[in-house]
């Protein structure tokens, strides 16, 4: 998997989305 | 001669893991198996892995006697509505519980034994239109259910006595829930696929929904078994019941996708193709094995990183497969007759 295909990554995910969604 | 014919057959250039018949057990008061699973339980000051058979109308605990033998301990009679699934709860002890209902999931009971007054008992955890049940980690059970009006995604944790200690209420996506997987490694987080072909995902100690994702096109009714997160990707084990045949990869029953939670752009990882001459299936994922009943009567088991069918048992003269399931601990496979036999595999 590449990041041309998928976009970018973060090791993060999890805590960027929970800090983003609405409570 | 009934060595040989359990003895699962390797298919060409694979590699050497199989299937090793461990033991098996035959319930003589029962036909037809609905579930088979595993359950710890406590006995005689040890704690034993017990397997657990289910019939439409009652569920039986049995413990190891000797290494190829097994007694039953138990049996609860269930009422009227017929027993559809056991719920494995990985980390529960002298507690199983079951989904009953007709076509779609009506009650959810744990049957368990108390010692307070010596006795095995059940007890109600829920009724309603249940679309999705699964056990999680540290005494969880999750579910969503759905009125005419509105969806409700629960996650109830249990007492070491099986009481329900308190609930809690995820945020329902729009689409109807149809599948729940743990993400392994992830405590918190939770995946589900919905009828419309999407995964979502949920911070289960907020209650968020997080993200929303297509599944894509070519694969509809996608069902999702387990999650994996590794190096900021989300890879999904998926079955596909009603996914077409294409030239590029035959007909696949289990795909592992990996999706990017922050874009929710996705690309297939492996697919895990039928044995040549197979078709149809009803499958079961633990870790990253697969396992499925065919409709040849065969039991066929994938590793899904590999993409690779890595055995198949055929059916025997004494008769086809009609369940296979992972035990809740260890590469360890139950694999159901018609006749009421189940066989133990090691994988």
């Amino acid at each position: 998997c590449s990041e041309s295909d998928l976009g970018p990554i973060s090791l993060n995910w999890f805590e960027e989305l929970s800090a983003e969604a609405p409570p | 001669e009934v060595a040989e014919q359990l003895t699962p057959v390797l298919l060409d250039g694979l590699r050497e893991e199989t299937l090793q018949l461990v033991s098996k057990l035959k319930d003589p008061s029962s036909c037809c198996p609905v579930d088979v699973s595993t359950v710890w339980w406590d006995g005689a000051g040890c704690r034993e892995l017990c397997v657990v058979t289910a019939a439409e109308s009652s569920v039986s605990l049995w413990k190891p006697l000797a290494p190829d033998s097994w007694g039953k301990v138990y049996t609860w009679q269930l009422g009227e509505i017929p027993v559809i699934q056991i719920i494995p709860l990985p980390d529960m002890c002298n507690l199983v519980c079951i989904a009953l209902g007709d076509l779609e999931i009506a009650e959810i009971r744990l049957l368990l034994y108390s010692s307070e007054n010596d006795s095995f008992k059940q007890s109600l955890v829920k009724t309603g239109n249940i679309k999705a049940v699964l056990g999680l980690k540290d005494r969880r059970l999750v579910s969503s259910s759905r009125t005419v009006q509105e969806q409700q995604v629960e996650i109830v944790t249990f007492s070491e006595t099986g009481r329900s200690k308190d609930g809690q209420t995820l945020m329902p996506p729009e689409e109807t829930v149809l599948a729940l997987a743990e993400v392994e490694g992830m405590r918190d987080a939770l995946v589900g696929t919905t009828a419309l072909n999407s995964i979502v995902v949920w911070n289960v100690k907020t209650g968020q929904l997080l993200k929303k994702m297509h599944v894509g096109y070519s694969y509809p009714a996608s069902i999702c078994h387990r999650a994996y997160s590794d190096s900021g990707l989300l890879f999904v084990a998926l079955s596909h019941p009603h996914a077409k045949e294409s030239k590029s990869c035959g007909n696949p029953p289990f795909r592992v996708v990996a999706f990017n939670p922050k874009t929710a752009r996705s690309v297939g990882v492996t697919f895990s193709s039928l044995p040549p001459g197979h078709a149809g299936r009803q499958g079961d994922v633990q870790d990253t094995w697969a396992a499925a009943v065919l409709s040849s009567g065969a039991v066929a088991v994938w590793d899904l990183l590999l993409g690779q069918c890595t055995a198949l048992l055929p059916p025997g003269p004494a008769g086809s497969w009609v369940l296979a399931r992972w035990a809740t601990t260890g590469a360890c496979l139950l694999a159901g007759r018609r006749d009421g036999t189940v066989c133990l595999y090691r994988y």
